[in-house]
Protein backbone atom coordinates (compact mmCIF):
# COMPACT_ATOMS: atom_id res chain seq x y z
CA UNK A 1 0.00 0.00 0.00
CA UNK A 2 1.42 3.36 -1.32
CA UNK A 3 1.58 6.17 1.84
CA UNK A 4 0.16 8.97 1.54
CA UNK A 5 3.23 11.06 0.45
CA UNK A 6 3.84 8.56 -2.24
CA UNK A 7 0.61 9.03 -3.93
CA UNK A 8 1.00 12.47 -3.75
CA UNK A 9 4.37 12.44 -5.71
CA UNK A 10 3.31 9.73 -7.74
CA UNK A 11 0.01 12.64 -8.56
CA UNK A 12 2.46 15.81 -8.93
CA UNK A 13 5.01 14.00 -11.30
CA UNK A 14 1.75 12.67 -13.56
CA UNK A 15 1.03 16.30 -13.91
CA UNK A 16 4.56 17.46 -14.81
CA UNK A 17 5.50 17.80 -18.46
CA UNK A 18 7.37 14.83 -19.96
CA UNK A 19 9.08 15.82 -23.35
CA UNK A 20 11.60 18.95 -23.07
CA UNK B 1 14.35 29.57 -32.19
CA UNK B 2 13.46 31.74 -28.66
CA UNK B 3 15.58 30.29 -26.19
CA UNK B 4 13.43 28.42 -23.38
CA UNK B 5 14.28 30.92 -20.13
CA UNK B 6 12.79 33.81 -22.52
CA UNK B 7 9.54 31.46 -23.45
CA UNK B 8 9.30 31.59 -19.41
CA UNK B 9 8.63 35.24 -19.35
CA UNK B 10 5.75 34.88 -21.54
CA UNK B 11 3.37 33.47 -19.38
CA UNK B 12 3.00 31.36 -16.35
CA UNK B 13 1.84 28.14 -18.49
CA UNK B 14 4.70 28.57 -20.59
CA UNK B 15 6.71 28.29 -17.63
CA UNK B 16 5.01 25.06 -16.33
CA UNK B 17 5.08 23.65 -19.51
CA UNK B 18 8.81 23.21 -19.25
CA UNK B 19 10.88 20.88 -16.76
CA UNK B 20 13.51 23.09 -16.38
CA UNK B 21 11.58 26.14 -16.18
CA UNK B 22 9.16 23.70 -13.14
CA UNK B 23 12.70 22.97 -11.75
CA UNK B 24 14.28 26.99 -11.73
CA UNK B 25 11.06 28.01 -10.43
CA UNK B 26 10.68 25.87 -8.04
CA UNK B 27 14.22 26.26 -6.24
CA UNK B 28 12.95 29.94 -6.41
CA UNK B 29 10.04 29.11 -4.09
CA UNK B 30 11.42 26.76 -1.83
CA UNK B 31 14.30 29.78 -1.02
CA UNK B 32 11.13 32.11 0.02
CA UNK B 33 9.69 29.05 1.74
CA UNK B 34 6.26 28.40 -0.53
CA UNK B 35 6.93 25.20 -3.03
CA UNK B 36 3.83 24.03 -1.80
CA UNK B 37 1.82 26.40 -4.24
CA UNK B 38 3.53 25.24 -7.28
CA UNK B 39 3.40 21.37 -5.78
CA UNK B 40 -0.19 21.35 -4.69
CA UNK B 41 -1.15 23.46 -8.39
CA UNK B 42 0.67 20.23 -9.68
CA UNK B 43 -1.33 18.15 -7.42
CA UNK B 44 -4.78 19.66 -8.77
CA UNK B 45 -3.69 18.83 -12.09
CA UNK B 46 -2.24 15.30 -11.11
CA UNK B 47 -5.82 14.46 -9.75
CA UNK B 48 -7.81 16.21 -12.64
CA UNK B 49 -6.07 13.60 -14.59
CA UNK B 50 -7.06 10.14 -12.72
CA UNK B 51 -9.97 8.68 -14.45
CA UNK B 52 -12.96 8.35 -12.42
CA UNK B 53 -13.29 4.54 -12.89
CA UNK B 54 -14.03 1.51 -10.42
CA UNK B 55 -10.40 0.44 -10.42
CA UNK B 56 -9.16 3.90 -9.19
CA UNK B 57 -12.04 4.59 -6.70
CA UNK B 58 -10.17 4.05 -3.88
CA UNK B 59 -6.98 5.57 -5.25
CA UNK B 60 -8.58 8.58 -6.09
CA UNK B 61 -10.76 8.97 -2.31
CA UNK B 62 -7.37 8.17 -0.43
CA UNK B 63 -5.84 11.47 -2.73
CA UNK B 64 -8.03 13.64 -2.42
CA UNK B 65 -8.36 13.12 1.40
CA UNK B 66 -4.22 13.32 1.27
CA UNK B 67 -4.20 16.58 -1.00
CA UNK B 68 -7.01 17.74 1.67
CA UNK B 69 -4.99 16.65 4.19
CA UNK B 70 -1.47 18.25 3.41
CA UNK B 71 -2.66 21.75 1.88
CA UNK B 72 -5.72 22.52 2.77
CA UNK B 73 -6.36 21.66 6.45
CA UNK B 74 -3.80 23.27 8.30
CA UNK B 75 -5.06 27.20 8.34
CA UNK B 76 -1.85 28.28 8.82
CA UNK B 77 0.06 26.44 5.43
CA UNK B 78 0.61 28.77 2.54
CA UNK B 79 -1.70 27.16 0.28
CA UNK B 80 -4.43 27.11 2.87
CA UNK B 81 -4.00 31.02 3.32
CA UNK B 82 -4.35 31.68 -0.20
CA UNK B 83 -7.62 29.80 -0.64
CA UNK B 84 -10.63 31.40 -0.28
CA UNK B 85 -12.78 29.86 3.27
CA UNK B 86 -16.06 29.25 0.80
CA UNK B 87 -13.51 26.90 -1.60
CA UNK B 88 -11.41 25.28 1.33
CA UNK B 89 -15.15 24.69 3.11
CA UNK B 90 -16.77 23.01 -0.42
CA UNK B 91 -13.29 20.63 -0.84
CA UNK B 92 -13.73 19.64 3.57
CA UNK B 93 -17.74 18.80 2.54
CA UNK B 94 -16.59 16.70 -0.79
CA UNK B 95 -14.02 14.75 1.36
CA UNK B 96 -16.34 13.97 4.12
CA UNK B 97 -19.29 13.12 2.15
CA UNK B 98 -16.70 11.28 -0.25
CA UNK B 99 -18.02 12.87 -3.19
CA UNK B 100 -14.96 12.74 -5.19
CA UNK B 101 -15.19 14.84 -8.24
CA UNK B 102 -12.05 15.48 -10.88
CA UNK B 103 -12.78 18.76 -10.59
CA UNK B 104 -13.06 19.35 -6.79
CA UNK B 105 -10.14 21.20 -6.89
CA UNK B 106 -10.19 23.27 -9.70
CA UNK B 107 -11.68 26.45 -8.29
CA UNK B 108 -8.87 26.05 -5.20
CA UNK B 109 -6.18 25.86 -8.23
CA UNK B 110 -7.11 29.21 -9.74
CA UNK B 111 -6.99 30.59 -6.74
CA UNK B 112 -3.65 29.38 -6.32
CA UNK B 113 -2.55 30.42 -9.53
CA UNK B 114 -3.83 33.74 -9.69
CA UNK B 115 -2.05 34.04 -6.47
CA UNK B 116 1.01 33.03 -8.51
CA UNK B 117 0.71 35.25 -11.33
CA UNK B 118 -0.13 38.69 -9.78
CA UNK B 119 2.66 37.39 -7.03
CA UNK B 120 5.58 34.52 -7.32
CA UNK B 121 5.77 34.56 -10.96
CA UNK B 122 6.59 38.12 -11.72
CA UNK B 123 9.12 38.29 -8.46
CA UNK B 124 10.64 35.08 -9.99
CA UNK B 125 10.81 36.84 -13.37
CA UNK B 126 13.03 39.60 -11.75
CA UNK B 127 15.18 37.38 -9.11
CA UNK B 128 18.81 36.73 -9.16
CA UNK B 129 18.15 32.74 -9.35
CA UNK B 130 16.53 33.41 -12.47
CA UNK B 131 18.79 36.59 -13.92
CA UNK B 132 22.04 34.75 -13.06
CA UNK B 133 20.22 31.50 -15.60
CA UNK B 134 19.45 33.70 -18.44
Amino acid sequence: IDSEDDLLQECISSAMPKIK
Amino acid sequence: PTPPYLKWAESLHSLLDDQDGINLFRAFLKQEECADLLDFWFACSGFRKLEPCDANEEKRLKLAKAIFKKYILDNNGIVSRQIKPATKCFIRDCVMKQQIDPVMFDQAQTEIQSMMEENTYPVFLKSDIYLEYT
